[in-house]
């Protein structure tokens, strides 16, 4: 059965409120639906089926408003991952470093440059070693700035292919965290001109509309490149995603779907437009 | 703000005299878009705006001289009502030690609510607190609750990482009892309402310390999903009451509501900051406000 039996109001209902529920937010699931009608009464989409296909087809392509790849042409390439707390940042990290050593064959160092957490460099360290990375660490308390600055001259000396960045958790309102953001990347900008080539946001899948604000803010402190989206193996659909990419133009580019050394896929645009509607 | 929306969307309807059908629903449907855009889960606000409604067509709005005021007023009770009254913070066992059982999804801030919490009941009660370290999965959990147990003055009853969580709790929850604690807090894995496996490793961790609360912990950025979460853990293990975490952030915060209404469990604390003594009762009348905006 598709979403689209009959052509009614409790038809459009129901679609909107599957888009809300999947956290699409009133604004986007509006711009979606206005568009789905206007192609409906266009009357070139008979039936059920068809409005189906065409609304995933709007979705997919809604998800998807630039390059969705991370691009590892740079020698070395620098990542810098940022990100609300717990949203996934160190575990993705770990991740993305079994990836591109063990499936793509790069040398991948590691930089602990969240030096305020409790356990944070320990932990970063038990994923470098799971990865079979090396990581650079510095000392509880220093600053982020020259952890960061070291893991990059270090990766570089040490002729490492991609050089990832861990940061610590912070809120988008934290004006001075924020601030410090922006100084990690200057920092690592001073050790190599063109980095970080690729600064990912990790959006846990569970945020409702406050990840548009996160997103906006954190782009607003640093280009980013990409959304992972994490925790997508819940029940939640991870539609803010969808928001985020509509409203700033920023793709998401990985999704994590568990806690595993395994669980980071590229993101697929059909299938995420799939299982919204799901 | 919602009662400014309400306020314009009726301001004319003094003009002319009597509320009509028309703007009572332009008035729900402001309703319903603020407490959408607070994240309240949708079926929620749906049976709150029919709530409101119904006292809307009652003649104290509909005969008011300000309409949009007392629209205003039904609203803020209504979402008063559903939110609850004062927490009443931590129930304590007659028999010592109150055990504590932390759950909830991952990343949502137990560790670190767990000594929060510790922090809070010294402060507050004068409570000799310990915790028991049950998260033998994630990397360098145990370290992690090791250092901010200390930064809070509470022992971490701790086993490494090869010990079933279960029997860790167990064998925690006698050495509380053999120091003379007054409450042993149990900090477990963040783990997904629908992991059949880690689930059932909940109830059987509650099951071996009878804890007098179980507090799940939930992101105040949560969105549609935390009431599946509520209502999966609710049915699994049964808890008592949620810690809300990051309401120092700027999410409106509407899982709250969506959580209070739908499993009638109460949110007993608030987490307001990374540092560990950002942690308070919560307070729900500060929460309505925040959820309207
Ligand atoms: N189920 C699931 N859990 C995840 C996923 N990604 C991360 N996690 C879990 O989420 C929790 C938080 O992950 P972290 O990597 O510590 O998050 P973080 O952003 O680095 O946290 P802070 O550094 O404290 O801000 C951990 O328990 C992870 O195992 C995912 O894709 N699925
Ligand atoms: N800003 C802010 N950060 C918080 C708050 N509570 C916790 N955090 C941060 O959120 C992140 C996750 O906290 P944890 O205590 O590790 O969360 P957890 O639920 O134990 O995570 P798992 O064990 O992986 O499921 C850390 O960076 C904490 O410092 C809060 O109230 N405000
Ligand atoms: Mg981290
Ligand atoms: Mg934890």
């Amino acid at each position: 059965a598709t979403l689209f039996e009959t052509l009614d109001e409790e038809t459009w209902e129901r679609l909107e409120e599957a888009l809300i529920m999947a956290d699409v937010g009133a604004r986007t699931t509006a711009k979606v639906v206005a568009q789905l009608e206007m192609d409906a009464e266009s009357g070139d989409l008979e039936g059920g089926e068809a409005l189906t296909r065409r609304l995933t087809e709007l979705l997919a392509d809604l998800a998807r408003p630039g390059e969705g790849h991370i691009d590892l042409r740079p020698e070395p390439t620098v990542i810098m991952v940022a990100g609300v707390n717990g949203t996934g940042k160190t575990t993705t990290i770990g991740k993305l470093a079994w990836h591109l050593h063990r499936e793509l064959g790069r040398t991948v160092v590691l930089g602990a440059a969240d030096t305020y957490r409790a356990a944070a460099v320990e932990q970063l360290t038990e994923w470098a070693a799971r990865a079979g990375c090396e990581i650079v660490t510095g000392p509880p308390g220093s600053d982020p700035g020259s952890v960061a600055f070291e893991a990059v001259r270090q990766g570089r000396e040490r002729g490492a292919d991609v050089i990832i960045v861990d940061t610590a958790g912070r809120l988008h309102t934290q004006d001075d965290l924020m601030a410090e953001l922006a100084k990690v990347r200057r920092v690592i900008a001073k050790q190599l001109p063109d980095a970080p080539h690729e600064t990912l946001l990790t959006v846990d899948a569970t945020t409702g509309q406050n990840g548009l604000r996160q997103a906006q803010l954190f782009s607003e402190t640093v280009p980013v490149d990409g959304i992972v989206l994490t925790k997508l193996d819940g029940t939640a659909k991870g539609g803010i995603a969808l928001a985020i990419a509509g409203e700033l133009g920023i793709p998401v580019k990985l999704i994590g779907i568990g806690e595993a050394l395994e669980d980071l896929r590229p993101f697929d645009a059909d299938d995420f437009a799939s299982a919204l509607l799901a | 703000s919602l009662s400014e929306k309400l306020q314009a969307t009726l301001a004319d309807v003094r003009a002319h005299g009597t509320l009509t059908e028309d703007d009572i629903a332009k008035a729900m449907r402001e309703i319903r878009l603020a407490l959408l855009e607070a994240d309240v889960n949708f079926k929620v606000v749906k049976s709150f705006t029919a709530t409101v409604k119904e006292r809307c067509l009652g003649a104290d709005v509909v005969g008011a001289l300000n309409p949009g005021q007392q629209v205003v007023k039904i609203v803020n009770e209504e979402l008063a009502a559903l939110m609850g009254g004062a927490s009443m913070g931590l129930t304590f066992s007659p028999r010592p030690p109150t055990v504590v059982l932390m759950a909830g999804l991952q990343g949502s801030g137990k560790t670190t609510a767990t000594a929060k919490l510790a922090r809070w009941l010294k402060a507050e009660h004068g409570s000799s607190v310990a915790l028991a370290a049950c998260d033998v999965y994630r990397p360098a959990a145990v370290d992690q609750l090791r250092t901010v147990g200390a930064q809070v003055g509470a022992d971490v009853y701790e086993q490494g990482t090869d010990r079933d969580p279960v029997d860790i709790a167990r064998w925690a929850l006698d050495q509380a009892k053999m120091a003379g604690k007054d409450v042993l807090i149990v900090d477990t894995s963040g783990r997904l309402h629908v992991d059949e496996k880690l689930m059932a490793e909940l109830v059987d961790i509650r099951r071996a310390v009878k804890p007098t609360n179980v507090l799940l912990v939930v992101d105040a950025m949560t969105g549609q999903d935390a009431v599946n979460v509520a209502e999966q853990f609710s049915q699994a293990v049964d808890f008592d009451g949620v810690i809300m975490s990051k309401l120092d952030g700027d999410a409106r915060g509407g899982a709250a509501l969506s959580v209070k209404a739908v499993t009638g469990k109460p949110i007993l604390f608030a987490s307001v900051g990374e540092k560990l003594d950002q942690f308070e009762r919560f307070h729900p009348d500060r929460m309505a406000q925040r959820i309207l905006g």
